[in-house]
Parts: structure tokens; C-alpha cells; sequence
């Protein structure tokens, strides 16, 4: 196919493209020449799968007008695509925009449908059955509409998602992988419900385009206490990651976001501010289960039950109320803040403070506020996240508290008759151990392009 | 239109002439393997051109696919590099002596790599492995393909080894519901 030459600049490993019309006449020289853009043909055709695609991290899509599926509705065919590319953004640092106005050389991915001789492509469809799609390594992906392609869940036939992620993983660099359970198996298995990119494709693409990295503005457990059919009280949690105006749920089980994830925090907070928050905070004890949602000089308290913000706090105040109103003593906006159930303390930080609130004297402990460093000193001299603290985290799954800076983490060292402290009598009280990256523990939380946020 | 009755479209007629070409004898069986990069394509750097080639004129020269064709079927005559031919020791149903190395060691490896017995023969169950729908992106890059760019293939061999390899920890992963 005759494209316009796109930029090399964007795009590693590619050659420029040749035109047509500079075919000679002699017969001898005619053969060199077409065998040498035969040759030169292969070259763009003659992939590096292997090897990272695009070397910027927001891409353009688009299904092309003159390829729609005589198959499926519009609205469909982009829906299903725009999922297929979502999937692969929850699952590395790559983001990815439908773009249905800039010039088509401007666009990194070009999608569409066509039979036999299409597009321009010179490789030709085979009709209904075996070859139902293919992919070009500078961004054209193809699908045979002879083919049956159906929607998730809908009737038998090819399923247009599980083919999108396949090929889509082709252009951005993937080869074919003789894995069970791998999307880029060469051949195609009818979609088991619920398809998702499992643990080693995710790792596939992050071996070429890196981990998900990033800044946390809250991390926290949500307690629920559920009855069972039995009458008896089930304490549940989960666990949630904020950023800005979305949010994950972490599976802990299975070492991964919930599927679908980032949503928009209005998708599932209600009342909070929808561009994000500071900190939330339970706090549990016998005489208190209530949380708190902190947001600049602001803060909420969130209704279980309701699943919504309360209006007034059960003194009649109304919510949002201030933090120096509710927390005398704690400077406003603050950087993070988490609940430590052993003292019953709220520990908010700012700048490199931390100030300790006694929530049964409704008041700084004493002594406070104090260094970060003294009180959460390091273990490994120098090892130390300073100040500015991007989230502070008590873990139920781990037993542990955890401060979050940038891509990094520290865990506090356990008090008591604990492992840490089994194997290191010395260690400080609340020292905080080397530190380590926080997708080392918490696997492929990834963004997604603002406009894949469901609102 | 493609004619349906049902509401889920699922009993889609397609017209025959929509139907592709199975793989039903070795010859189909030798172009899918050379469209899917089993069988290494001529390596044109070792192909020496004299000054008259006996090329048909150009009154046969009827468009490039099927000028190129025409000199690939030439070529078997041609030297072909062995493909990596990796023999696990499996008895081998007797392969036809006559074909060509190439093929059979082309057809073991797609066995091999589609979980098959690896017989070097064509049999039903190759036959039925070709016929699945599939992408068209060929399943392996040839040799010429990784040598022009070492660095590709490097990265290639680098990327392997984690592809091939288990999770660190088992990681169950639980179908639920997007």
C-alpha cells in the first residue's frame, strides 16, 4: 500500500515507504528494481516483533470510513475497538485516544474492515474461515469482513474483541506466543467469557514498554461488615488505589487491578471531590467506625450505608467541614494521613511533619507535631522518603503500614513479637525498612487516556 | 447481505465463492507454511542473476504476484538454508523420502509449535491445526529477516526466555465479570 511517509521520528525500525510511479521501463533493470522494492516492501513488511513500536506513550486510533463492518453497527465496532485498546492501557504505561478528525497520516493506528483485495493492502483476505485479520508493523490492522465477527457474549462466531487485542498487540511490537491462555496465540480459541490479558502478556508488554509508574494520592482498605445468611457479622475489606480523578480496586488474591479499572471517582465515591482527594481515614475502634475523605482545607465523611457523603455529622455540623475545625491542631491542606488502630492515633502528614491525633481527646498527642524522620526513622541510614509523603497506607492483607513517594514505597517495620522484629531485635521502633518500587508489590495499576474514563 | 433468519445472526450463510481455501493436500499445505514464515523464503542475496535469465518475456508478465510467483516455483531447484530442525528423538511416521527437507522439517516445527505430534507427515491432524482460523501475521520471522537487524533479534532472544518462563508466584486469575 502507497502511504504517505510518516514521520521516522515517532516510530523506531521503520523504513520510509515507497511510491509506484518510479518504475523503470527497461526489462532487465525493471526486475532489479522490483525486486529490490520487493525486498525494500519486505522490509516494512519484515517486522521486528520484539521490540517496542511507538516510542511515545499517548496513541491515536481509528476505524477508518471506508472500512466499517458490513457486519456489525458502527457504534458497536468502535465500542468493542475502543474496549480492546482500553484493555491493553490497563495493563501498560501506553494511553490511547480515538482520534476521528486529524489528518490519517497523523494517526498512529489505523483500523478496518474489507474482503479479498482491501485497503490498498497487498495481502489479499481468503474469504470465510482461516485467515481472519492481520497487522502491520507501522500501525494498519486489517479484519477479514467475510468473517463472522460477533460482539462479547453475543452468538457464536469470531469475537471481534478477542481478534482487536490480538492485533493491536501485534502492532504495538508483540509476536506470536505458543502459550496456553496467551492472546497472541497464532491461532484463534472461541472467547471463553470474560477474556482478559493474563500475566504474561502483561508482562510482554511491559518487557517492551515498561511498568505502570506513578504517584498515589490515597491508598486504603475499606472495611464492611456484611451478615451472613447464617446471622453471623463478616468483617470484608478492599483495597483502593486513588490517583487524581480515578481509582482502582486491587485484588490482592490475584496480584492485579480489578478488571476495568481505572473508573472515574464519581463512578463509585459519592460526594467526594471528583478530582481527587488527599487522604481518606477509618477510623475503627470500639467507640468509633467512621471514614474521612481530606481534601485541601476540607473534609468529608462518607456514608457506608448510603454509599454517599453525609450532609451533617451527628453533632449537626455540616459536611464539608474544616480540618482545623474537626482536627485542632492539624494544619490544612495535608499531604496523607492513616488511622494506626494500636494507638488510636490519625498520623497526618505535611512537608516533612507529622502530626499525631488522639481521636478519643480530640487532639495532637503529645509531643507533637515532630519529624517524620524521628518518628519513622530509617532502618538503612539515608534510606528515607524525607517529607512530602504521597499516600501513608495500613494494610490488612500485609499487616503493615506503608508510606508511598512518587513510584516508591517504605514498609514500617512490625512492632511487638513480630517477624521484623524476630529477625532484627535492634530495629526502631516504627523504623521504616529499605524502601522498594511500588509495582514490585502492587502489580499493573495503569492509567488510562482521561477519555476512557467512564463517567 | 448475508442471509440470516435467526436474531443472533448465527446461522450466516456465506455465499461459497466467500469460502476460503482449505488446506487439503501438501501443496496447500507447503504455501501455508511458507505464508507463515515456516519455510524460509530465497535468500535473494545468494541468488546469482547472469545476464540473460531465460525470464519469460514480458508478453507473460501479467503483475507482480504473478511474475514473483512464477520465480518462486522456479527456485526450489534452489539452495534453501535448513531451518533449525531441533529432532526430539520422536519416531517419524516414514515422511515421503522424496519431499523436500524443507518441507518436512518446516511441517515438524508447526506441529511442535501447535502442540501437535511432531510426525514430519502431513496428517489429519496438521490438516485440521492449518484450517483454524488464524491472524495473518506469519508465526515465525525468518532467519534473514533477524540477521539483517541483529538488534531485532536480540531482542527477540531477550524477550523469549521471560515469554517462555512461569510467574514468579502462582497467580490464579479469576474470570469475573468486567
Amino acid at each position: 500500500p502507497i502511504r504517505p511517509p510518516t514521520t521516522a521520528t515517532d516510530r523506531p525500525h521503520q523504513s520510509p515507504s515507497t511510491t509506484a510511479t518510479d518504475r523503470p521501463h527497461q526489462h532487465q533493470s525493471r526486475l532489479v528494481s522490483l525486486l529490490s522494492k520487493r525486498r525494500q516492501k519486505r522490509h516494512v513488511r519484515r517486522h521486528a516483533w520484539g521490540n517496542m513500536a511507538f516510542s511515545k506513550m499517548v496513541l491515536k486510533w481509528r476505524l477508518i470510513g471506508e472500512g466499517y463492518s458490513s457486519q456489525l453497527t458502527i457504534q458497536d465496532q468502535r465500542h468493542i475497538i475502543r474496549l480492546a485498546f482500553r484493555m491493553w492501557s490497563e495493563v501498560s504505561p501506553l494511553e490511547f485516544v480515538e482520534d476521528t478528525l486529524s489528518p490519517l497520516e497523523d494517526v498512529d493506528i489505523r483500523l478496518g474492515f474489507g474482503t479479498g483485495r482491501h485497503l490498498g493492502c497487498n495481502q489479499k483476505f481468503d474469504g470465510t474461515g482461516r485467515e481472519f485479520a492481520h497487522a502491520w508493523f507501522l500501525g494498519d490492522i486489517h479484519f477479514d469482513d467475510d468473517e463472522h465477527f460477533t460482539a462479547p457474549n453475543t452468538g457464536s462466531g469470531i469475537s471481534l474483541l478477542k481478534v482487536a487485542v490480538h492485533e493491536i498487540g501485534h502492532v504495538l511490537g508483540l509476536p506470536h506466543i505458543y502459550r496456553t491462555g496467551s492472546i497472541m496465540q497464532p491461532s484463534y480459541l472461541p472467547q471463553e467469557s470474560g477474556f482478559e490479558i493474563n500475566w504474561m502478556d502483561r508482562k510482554a508488554i511491559q518487557h517492551l514498554y515498561g511498568g505502570c509508574k506513578g504517584q498515589f494520592n490515597t491508598v486504603f482498605d475499606w472495611i464492611r461488615k456484611e451478615r451472613t445468611q447464617y446471622g453471623e457479622v463478616v468483617i470484608r475489606f478492599n483495597t483502593y488505589f486513588m490517583r487524581d480523578g480515578w481509582y482502582w480496586l486491587y485484588e490482592n488474591r490475584t496480584n492485579r487491578t480489578r478488571y476495568g479499572d481505572p473508573v472515574a471517582l464519581q463512578v463509585g465515591w459519592h460526594g467526594i471531590p471528583t478530582d481527587g482527594v488527599d487522604a481518606c481515614v477509618h477510623v475503627w475502634n470500639r467507640n468509633t467506625d467512621a471514614v474521612y475523605f481530606f481534601k485541601g482545607t476540607q473534609y468529608w465523611e462518607y456514608d457506608d450505608g448510603k454509599d454517599q457523603v453525609l450532609t451533617v455529622d451527628p453533632e449537626g455540623h455540616r459536611y464539608p467541614r474544616l480540618i482545623s475545625e474537626g482536627f485542632p491542631g492539624v494544619p490544612s491542606p495535608i499531604d496523607t494521613a492513616f488511622y494506626d488502630r494500636r494507638d488510636s492515633y490519625i498520623y497526618f502528614f505535611k512537608g516533612t511533619n507529622v502530626y499525631a491525633f488522639d481521636v478519643t481527646a480530640n487532639s495532637l498527642a503529645p509531643g507533637f507535631p515532630r519529624k517524620i524522620t524521628a518518628v519513622f526513622p530509617a532502618v538503612v541510614p539515608g534510606d528515607h522518603p524525607g517529607g512530602n509523603i504521597d499516600a501513608s497506607y495500613f494494610s490488612y492483607t500485609h499487616n503493615a503500614v506503608f508510606l508511598f513517594k512518587d513510584a516508591q514505597f517504605w514498609r514500617v517495620a512490625a512492632a511487638g513479637r513480630s517477624r521484623d522484629r524476630w529477625r532484627r531485635p535492634s530495629l526502631p521502633h516504627n523504623g521504616l525498612m529499605p524502601h522498594r518500587e511500588v509495582g514490585e508489590q502492587w502489580f499493573d495499576i495503569c492509567n488510562v487516556h482521561p477519555s476512557a474514563l467512564k463517567v | 447481505e448475508k442471509v440470516f433468519h435467526s436474531r443472533d445472526h448465527s446461522d450466516l450463510q456465506i455465499p461459497s465463492s466467500h469460502q476460503a481455501e482449505l488446506i487439503t493436500d501438501k501443496e496447500t499445505a507447503e504455501l501455508f507454511l511458507s505464508r507463515y514464515g515456516f519455510i524460509r523464503p530465497v535468500n535473494w542475496d545468494e541468488v546469482q542473476f547472469e545476464e540473460t535469465t531465460g525470464i519469460s518475456n514480458d508478453e507473460d508478465f501479467t503483475g507482480e504476484e504473478d511474475f514473483l510467483s512464477g520465480i518462486q516455483e522456479g527456485d526450489s531447484s534452489l539452495s534453501r538454508a535448513e531451518t533449525d530442525d531441533e529432532d526430539d528423538g520422536e519416531d517419524e511416521d516414514s515422511p515421503n523420502p522424496t519431499e523436500s527437507q524443507a518441507f518436512i522439517s518446516a511441517l515438524r516445527e508447526f506441529q511442535k509449535v501447535s502442540g501437535l505430534s511432531v510426525t514430519g507427515v502431513f496428517d489429519d491432524a496438521t490438516k485440521v491445526a492449518m484450517n483454524k482460523p488464524r491472524c495473518g501475521v506469519p508465526d515465525k520471522e525468518t532467519e534473514m529477516d533477524a540477521t539483517d537487524d541483529a538488534h531485532d533479534s536480540t531482542n527477540l532472544q531477550a524477550l523469549l526466555p521471560l515469554l517462555l518462563t512461569d510467574p514468579p508466584e502462582p497467580s490464579p486469575t479469576t474470570a469475573t465479570d468486567r
